[in-house]
């Protein structure tokens, strides 16, 4: 387990597009944001001061737990 | 702390020193890389929001003060609107929000000309709880001492996972003793329904981060930090209530319920006019007396901000 966390939270959140059917079949990806790799999110999280504890994945998101 | 990952749009929620902002410019090239998403296109829209500051002096840059936050997402963003919402003070509300960018049709880009949000119904609504002050007693159950000893990683969690075909990477410990506080908090019955997944993780001594996914990509978070000195409890949720059967005060409610803190805020965000609590914005809800009331309407969405103090 982890140390235990404090404070208020900050939430950041950014849309590409308004909808999942804009970005997922346009671009490169056909997923979109989900085809970001997991080992490059965690060096996005490692500037956020963060680390991957899981991750659920089903066919709509990928939510991850994270520390602090 | 969460990280959501939609086709589309990534929510990022940390608490404690975390550098949420520092994450922007990583971001960036991921999604440049692997998206094709230009590093110099503006995003379509960009929320930032956070509760007033407990310990501005333990943060670190930019995250110290909400004018250095505002000077940071300025640097990045072209069209933002930062706001202060609620008593200055004492509750407060903090929001940075951007305009709707334009979008050609053939590029599914930003670019000044077109513009598809006519064409897109949204039909978004976050609705955020955050508490503070939690009952000594509530606050308990949200400590490692208190429960049972666990010796494996075996738990219920996997049979919820194969309810919505899901995938799951729960080998600590910690997501055990987190799965047990779902179940006796009742974290778990907050939406009635068996097509969940509750990935629960419990810190130790102290602590609890949950997400939990819904059908359809509708998810619930809470983050619990249940030290006397700070105790803190925050829930937000896309779900529609109606979905199940409710609206969003059976859900606060049910959240508040579970916490019981001395004081909270509401905050909503509305796509469609529809909700409850847009509507009636209660003055008392049991056990409590409305403080504050805001109002907002911002580009395509509704806001109401409402906070409420325990009758002790």
């Amino acid at each position: 387990s982890t140390d235990a966390f404090e404070g208020p939270e900050k939430l950041l959140e950014i849309w590409y597009a308004p909808s999942k059917d804009l970005l997922a079949g346009g671009l490169k990806s056909p997923k979109g944001l989900r085809a970001i790799p997991r080992t490059r999110w965690e060096e996005v999280l490692d500037h956020v001061h963060c680390k991957v504890l899981s991750v659920v994945q089903t066919e709509e998101m990928d939510a991850y737990v994270l520390s602090e | 702390s969460s990280l959501f990952v939609f086709p589309h749009k990534v929510i990022l929620k940390t608490c404690g020193t975390t550098t949420t902002l520092a994450g922007i410019a990583p971001l960036q090239d991921a999604v440049a890389q692997y998206v094709g998403y230009p590093r110099d296109k503006q995003p379509w829209r960009v929320f930032y929001s956070r509760k007033s500051f407990m310990f501005p002096e333990r943060q670190v840059h930019p995250h110290t003060s909400w004018a250095d936050e505002v000077a940071f997402l300025d640097a990045h963003y072209d069209n933002g609107t930062a706001y202060i919402i609620g008593n200055v003070n004492a509750d407060h509300w903090y929001l940075y929000a951007t305009r709707p960018q334009y979008f050609d049709p053939e590029l599914r880009l930003p670019v000044n000309g077109v513009d598809l949000r006519s064409n897109v119904k949204l039909n978004d609504q976050t609705l955020e709880i955050l508490m503070t002050d939690l009952s000594p007693v509530h606050a308990s159950q949200f400590f490692t001492e208190r429960l049972p000893t666990v010796s494996d990683g075996t738990d219920s969690m996997a049979s919820s996972v194969s309810s919505l075909g899901a995938e799951a990477d729960d080998s600590d410990p910690g997501h055990v003793l987190g799965n047990v506080v779902t179940k006796s908090t009742g974290i778990d019955q907050i939406y009635p329904t068996e097509q969940q997944i509750v990935d629960s993780f419990c810190f130790s001594p102290c602590g609890y981060s949950c997400n939990g996914l819904v059908k359809e990509g509708y998810y619930f978070t809470i983050h619990v930090t249940p030290e006397r000195h700070c105790s803190y409890a925050s829930f937000e949720t896309n779900v529609p209530p109606s979905h199940y059967g409710m609206n969003d005060l059976d859900v606060l409610d049910k959240v508040v319920e579970i916490f019981r803190p001395g004081k909270f805020s509401v905050t909503l965000f509305d796509s469609e006019d529809n909700s409850l609590l847009t509507k009636k914005m209660p003055i008392h809800l049991a056990s409590y007396k409305r403080t504050e009331k805001i109002s907002y309407e911002l580009d395509g969405y509704n806001l109401v901000f409402l906070s409420f103090e325990a009758n002790r």
